[in-house]
């Protein structure tokens, strides 16, 4: 969950930009 | 130099240093401040210190150390490493300020412009020599904003040692231009070695001088934008060559602090208790969920 | 896309069952306009669906960006809240009433599946008198009680209230200092303080003429 909004749904590379943590 | 550290995370800052040479611990000596990289868009800036007993300084100047823009990379190289076999009387030391940082900093919510970083770590420099033990009675500064202001601050910090600073120090004293080497190359092989922690598609190392009158930058900066992202980490978000592309290239984002004083379709939670008119109120929900951010769904 | 939560259970509803999970809009018995619940029918359980909405949120799910950034969470709730409001509805008759006559609704025609949940005939005692027409194979009927739904809601209520405290939840009207309070009036205040908070999140689940009487009761 991002604490701003994005105006727009569409597909993102995520996964180039952020690795995820637990 | 060994930039591991800073390999291994660049995204804050990072400090390398020299030993401290014996003789700097006995004797008074000069010390010279200066920077590279605050020009360009992308890449980290270096603020690097350089010191030698007062007695030495004759030896400083006899290895020519100039302005570090006169010189090529390869002259720099050069001299950096001349420094480096002289360690028994000269000393340095460095931070490489990463972009992520200068971004971060410059575009928070308590605005940290780039003067003030940039006196802060010019300071810290000067007092990490100290700390260190060396002698330091002179201080040379080529200036960044108003000489008089940023003179006086820094004589505030240090009231034991005279400070100078001045406009082009770098090509008056020697001790400013060891600086300067000391910085550029640091920069330089800060942006030659840069580890993009994004995983880019279509990569172009070809990104010209870095500086944002550069149509190979400006290119390099166009090409690389992501839409949601924006820059990988190595640009300064914070620079308006990088904000002017944003905002035509990538989507839009809204943050709460940017619209307060917004008004809801469903009204300020005063307006329940005033009497503004007629108006059709929804059902207060409970504290419960209205703390909570709840509410019934409605639809899928 | 949207994000739901759900508890880990639900998932056999779906594998072993075709439909095993079912979203429909049936009436919120507060505000009497339509709202989403989750039926699972493998379980026999039903769920009011709730939105965590905030402003200025976005997802990232999996290789997306999503605006918006609500949260639903599914959780369970107890039929007879749903079930009270068409019972008071044709309490107003006045006649006892069998179920499937009771439960009708042109707008929610899904309220018919609350009479698929067998937990609920069995409480239905709570809430309402019963009687049996033995000439039609012991067929009940059923009519709305006030009194009855009162001290059902009364033990809900005190449920609710023993709930907040084992969660902490603040309910404190407003600040209290200690100094100026003896710590007999602090414990009475806050004991006020929890019954009108889990009168209050009751009433989010009753039409609002019940609340009132439950207030006073």
């Amino acid at each position: 969950l991002l604490p701003c909004e994005v105006l727009a749904s569409r597909p993102a590379p995520v996964g180039r930009f952020f690795t995820p943590a637990i | 130099m060994d930039f591991s550290e800073l390999e291994n995370d660049n995204t804050g800052r990072c400090r390398l240093n020299s030993p401290v040479p014996l003789v700097c611990l006995k004797e008074a000596c000069v010390l010279g401040v200066d920077e590279a990289g605050r020009g360009p868009v992308l890449g980290p800036m270096v603020y690097a210190i350089c010191y030698c007993p007062l007695s030495h300084l004759a030896d400083l100047e006899a290895l020519k150390v100039a302005d570090s823009k006169t010189l090529s990379e390869s002259e720099r190289n050069r001299l950096f490493a001349k420094m480096e076999e002289d360690r028994d009387f000269v000393g340095w030391a460095l931070d490489v300020l990463s972009p992520n940082l200068i971004s971060t900093s410059m575009l928070g919510r308590v605005k940290y412009n780039l003067n003030s970083l940039s006196h802060d770590t010019a300071t810290a420099l000067i007092q990490y020599a100290l700390d260190q033990g060396v002698k330091v009675s002179q201080v040379f500064v080529d200036t960044v904003g108003m000489p008089e202001t940023y003179q006086k601050r820094l004589q505030q910090c240090f009231p034991g040692i005279k400070v100078t600073v001045k406009a082009k120090a770098d090509s008056l004293y020697s001790v400013v231009s060891a600086a300067s080497i000391c910085a550029k190359v640091a920069r330089d092989q800060a942006v030659r070695n840069w580890r993009f922690v994004e995983r880019l598609q279509d990569f172009d190392a070809d990104y010209g001088s870095g500086y944002p009158n550069d149509p190979k930058t400006k290119a390099w900066l166009k090409k690389h934008v992501e839409p949601v992202f924006g820059f990988p980490q190595f640009v300064r978000f914070s620079w308006r060559t990088a904000m002017a592309i944003l905002e035509k290239e990538a989507e839009d984002v809204v943050w709460e602090d940017l619209t307060v004083g917004d008004q809801e379709s469903a009204g300020r939670i005063t307006s329940y208790f005033l009497n503004e008119g007629p108006r059709t109120h929804l059902r207060v929900p409970h504290r419960y969920f209205v703390e909570r951010g709840l509410e019934s769904a409605t639809t899928l | 896309k949207n994000l739901y939560l759900f508890p880990e259970y639900l998932k056999d509803a779906s594998k072993k069952m075709k439909h095993g999970l079912m979203f429909v809009k049936l009436v919120n018995p507060c505000s009497g306009e339509g709202a989403i619940y989750l039926f699972d029918m493998y379980l026999q359980q039903l769920f009011e669906v709730k939105v965590f909405k905030e402003k200025y949120h976005s997802w990232f799910i999996n290789q997306s960006v999503q605006s918006g950034g609500a949260l639903h969470f599914a959780t369970p709730v107890d039929p007879l809240f749903l079930l009270l409001h068409y019972l008071m509805k044709a309490g107003k008759e006045g006649k006892f009433q069998p179920l499937d006559q009771v439960v009708v609704d042109d707008i929610f025609p899904n309220s018919i599946l609350l009479l698929k949940l067998p937990e609920l005939e069995k409480s239905l005692c709570h809430v309402t008198e019963e009687k049996v027409n033995p000439e039609i194979t012991n067929k009940k009927y059923y009519k709305y009680s006030k009194e009855k739904t009162l001290k059902w809601l009364e033990k809900k209520v005190n449920q609710t209230m023993a709930a907040l405290k084992t969660n902490n939840v603040n309910v404190s009207a407003r600040v209290l200092s200690t100094a100026f309070f003896s710590s007999d009036q602090v414990a009475s205040d806050k004991e006020e303080d929890y019954i009108r908070y889990a009168h209050g999140l009751i009433s989010e689940y009753i039409p609002k003429e019940l609340s009132d009487d439950l207030s006073k009761h």
